[in-house]
């Protein structure tokens, strides 16, 4: 463990439970796209199977069941809870679109053709894109409340904390994981937009932060 | 070499 991936999993862990408590305490869901919720918890679980077949540390394990616990309790004040306040018709996104190629990339590049190996590497490709549902939404709806771009924000720091991480461990273990680096690459590239949109406008203090 | 086999991050 280096501070580089305990500073991600905390800014992984910050913008689950913003998300939750935004959703908790407003008690509606509006803005918020289910589909990239729904992605998340099946990143969780394809990624997670080894949850009890495989002990690596006390806190690897308590991870892990946060993550899954609170994906799944998003879910649930999405769908149920709160699924009046679901705003189908802008959470338009074709997740076919992505779980298709996901699917096939996985089927191709693994680093061993078993179950456990696809749905990690299902699992690994499919976080690098399972925040599309929710960007296209913002630019859908041109606007986003802060709350969401503080969660966006969180949730983009902790891959390219994560990217910190692996230099770090490729330079002091020989640590590498190419499946994992490069998706993550891929991913973060994904929030850059993003990062520079929050930068210049939500952080002056504006309320909510409107694409161009 | 594309890995070293160890699955020890979230």
């Amino acid at each position: 463990m280096n501070v580089f991936r305990l500073a991600g999993d905390v800014s992984h862990l910050v913008a689950i439970i913003i998300l939750l408590l935004k959703i908790w305490r407003s008690r509606s869901c509006a803005g918020i796209s289910g589909k990239s919720q729904l992605l998340f918890a099946l990143v969780f679980t394809t990624r997670y199977l080894d949850l009890f077949t495989v002990y690596i540390s006390a806190y690897n394990t308590i991870m892990k069941v946060v993550f899954l616990a609170l994906s799944y309790a998003t879910v649930y004040l999405i769908y149920m809870r709160f699924r009046n306040t679901y705003d189908s018709e802008n959470d338009s996104f074709r997740v076919e679109f992505l779980l298709v190629p996901v699917i096939g990339l996985s089927f191709l590049e693994h680093y061993a053709f078993t179950p456990m190996e696809v749905l990690w590497t299902f699992s690994i490709f499919l976080e690098a894109v399972a925040i599309m549902p929710q960007l296209f939404m913002i630019t859908k709806t041109g606007e986003a409340e802060s709350i969401t771009t503080h969660y966006l924000f969180f949730l983009g720091l902790y891959r390219a904390l994560y990217i910190a991480n692996w230099v770090w461990r490729y330079h002091t273990e020989g640590f590498f994981d190419q499946i994992a680096v490069v998706s993550g690459v891929v991913q973060t590239i994904f929030y850059c937009d993003f990062f520079y949109l929050y930068v210049t406008k939500v952080v002056q203090g504006r309320s909510k932060m409107s694409l161009p | 070499r594309t890995h070293t086999q160890k699955k020890d991050e979230l």
